[in-house]
């Protein structure tokens, strides 16, 4: 079984380490709870 | 982490007296280094590693073991993702290795090694005894006066259960002593007469191993330069002392003359870095082996390799398809290392057959998705029965070494049929919530190997090959939102030994819960994989949309498998939801 989680367009900053082994076809084993990512307006919000 | 279970008894106190510890010795060299490496600005654009983040070259010694029975033993050490091994001992129960590897350890990199042991077999793949997991970090600033030490080995199955225990070493070489001993190893690759001394032939012959094109007239400048005594020969130091000196101002090193790799000539940290680990192979004491993504890999027997040898050099991370579809490596997020996930040949065979091939799928258009529906009723009415229990041993005998039952909320005895166990619960705090307090962070929403996307066409390009797959064909036709077609996705795929209730990743309240009918195909890669299969379009799943303040609207897909195709939900439409709360499970059904 699988869930699969979609986001809205630039909604969230995916942790890099996530994005950086998916780009090499390599899943990465995780557990609940672990940080996924930030929104992105909290980043926007950071930038101003 | 493997518990320290003895010191060196044997260390006397005079060696405190005049030996520093080994947190004085680390510091030290720490210390040592911080001045020379930060005052360089060639190194601020780093492509691999910083100053700030190089914590040293680690020597780390497997000495010995003491186990329960008589065997030929060999261990493993991996840390990040690679693995290394030692040589078989002689059959016994105390073997000895004596070998020893230098590891680059970065601050913020990984330093947890894990140390496995394995009984060798002659034919068939050898046997994970025990294992322990150390942080070489913590292990180097511990304040011990011992070279060695001397750590438990546990059971794979039963963590709690010490099965031997394992001796070794760690030390961080001194800086000097690592460029001393890089000067005595380049000396040696072109003293041909052995004096430990280079001629002007012997050094213009280095220079050009170093890739490096000077002209004659150059060359004897440079020789000049490095003879300081005036005796004509340059000797060890007086190559270390023009190699630092002349690498801040013009590097002499091009490339390795071990393994030709192209050096990046300002940068004199990652130059040390790489000479150092390449000219490390094949000298010492008897170095481990290397070139392994993991230790079960380097642990399989010669009947193993044998089989492997055809597509050996199509071994890499994540799936391998086609014949080296067997086994998938995956990246443990928390022990920073490479893990492989065999999946049965058999099983392998038949999903190959039907989900990457044009005739397999043509099947299932002919009935057989029909079949896959009624086999996981079948399966779920099954392991609801009362007498599925008495798989639940198997179960976990089989994923041994993938099963924490410390972290189960309920003892075996509780659960009555076998969907009770696969659909246990965890004991609190056994999944700690990253910035709990905080709903600007969204966190994992299973157990599961993660793929993560900033769009839909990045998982297509990697990842999804079904030809029919979209956002909008996953959300089915009820929910319809341009904001999702372009917007990032990340794929939890559950494995069998995993604990099968999925979580929320965000707070919010659920506005949406879509019922979306459809076929049971296997969520495995290899379907996933297939440009002939649609596994996240085709299946039966749950879309729930998430109202949450940070992220927007976020769509939580609940797909079925094969087998496992029965869903269950603990929450309803309009309930307010924080992150990291249970939002349902997966179980055996149709």
């Amino acid at each position: 079984s699988t869930v699969i989680c979609v986001f809205e367009k630039d909604a969230i900053k995916i942790d890099e380490d996530l994005l950086a082994n998916s780009g090499r076809s390599l899943e990465t084993l995780v557990r609940v709870g672990m940080s996924l990512g930030v929104s992105m307006k909290e980043i926007a919000e950071l930038a101003l | 982490m493997g518990n320290e279970s003895s010191k060196d008894s044997s260390s006397s106190d005079s060696s405190t007296n005049e030996k520093p510890s080994r947190l004085s010795r680390f510091k030290q060299k720490l210390h040592f280094r911080r001045p020379r490496n930060n005052g360089s600005t060639s190194l601020s654009h780093q492509k691999l590693f910083t100053a700030d983040d190089f914590a040293g070259i680690a020597l780390l010694t497997l000495i010995g073991a003491e186990m329960k029975f008589e065997d030929k033993w060999l261990a493993c050490v991996s840390l990040g993702e690679q693995t290394f091994r030692t040589e078989k001992s002689d059959n016994t129960d105390k073997p000895i290795w004596n070998s020893e590897k230098k590891l680059l350890l970065e601050k913020k990199g990984p330093h947890v090694a894990r140390i496995s042991v394995f009984e060798t077999n002659r034919v068939l793949k050898n046997n994970l005894i025990g294992y322990c997991e150390i942080d070489l970090l913590e292990f180097l600033t511990r304040d011990s006066d011992s070279d060695f030490e001397v750590f438990d080995l546990f059971n794979p199955s039963s963590p709690d259960i010490v099965v031997g225990n394992i001796s070794l070493s760690c030390s961080v070489e001194d800086p000097i002593e690592t460029e001393k001993n890089f000067a005595r190893r380049i000396l040696s690759i072109v003293d041909y007469d052995e004096d430990g001394k280079l001629s002007f032939l012997e050094f213009s012959d280095l220079i050009s191993a170093f890739g490096n094109q000077v002209a004659v007239n150059k060359k004897e400048e440079l020789f000049k330069t490095a003879d300081v005594n005036g005796d004509g020969l340059v000797s060890m130091d007086e190559l270390a002392a023009l190699l630092a000196l002349q690498q801040e101002k013009e590097p002499l090193m091009n490339c390795c003359p071990v393994c030709g790799e192209v050096l990046e000539v300002a940068d004199k940290l990652n130059t040390m870095i790489h000479l150092t680990l390449c000219f490390d192979e094949g000298t010492g004491n008897q170095v481990m082996t290397g070139g392994f993504l993991t230790d079960k890999q380097a642990s399989y027997g010669w009947m193993f390799k044998l089989s492997e040898w055809g597509h050996f050099s199509s071994y890499d991370v994540g799936l391998n398809s086609g014949s080296s579809a067997s086994h998938i490596l995956v990246f443990d997020r928390r022990t920073k290392r490479l893990v492989e996930e065999l999946i049965d040949g058999k099983i392998v065979l038949s999903m190959r057959a039907i989900y990457q091939s044009k005739v397999g799928l043509g099947l299932l258009d002919i009935g057989t998705k029909e079949l896959l529906k009624s086999i996981s009723e079948k399966q779920g009415k099954k392991m609801n029965s009362v007498e599925s229990s008495k798989d639940i041993p198997k179960f976990i005998e089989f994923f041994k070494d993938q099963i924490n039952l410390a972290e189960v909320k309920y003892p075996l005895e509780h659960f009555k049929t076998f969907n009770d166990f696969f659909i246990r619960e965890l004991k609190l705090g056994a999944r700690p919530i990253a910035s709990l307090e905080n709903d600007e962070v969204a966190v994992c929403a299973a157990d599961s190997r993660l793929m993560a996307f900033k769009s839909a066409e990045d998982s297509l390009r990697v990842w999804i090959k079904g030809r029919k797959f979209s956002i909008q064909g996953l959300l089915g036709k009820e929910i319809v939102s341009d904001a999702f077609v372009d917007g990032s996705l990340v794929i939890f795929r559950l494995a069998p030994q995993d604990y099968h209730r999925f979580h929320f990743p965000v707070s919010g309240i659920i506005e949406r819960i879509v019922d979306i009918p459809g076929c049971l195909y296997t969520v495995n890669p290899i379907a996933v994989n297939s440009k002939y299969c649609n596994v996240f379009t085709e299946n039966k799943r749950v879309v729930s949309i998430i109202s949450t303040k940070h992220f927007g609207k976020v769509a939580f897909i609940a797909i079925g498998a094969t087998m496992v195709g029965s869903i269950t939900f603990l929450k309803k439409e309009g309930d307010f939801v924080k992150k990291g709360d249970e939002f349902g499970y997966f179980s055996f059904g149709g």
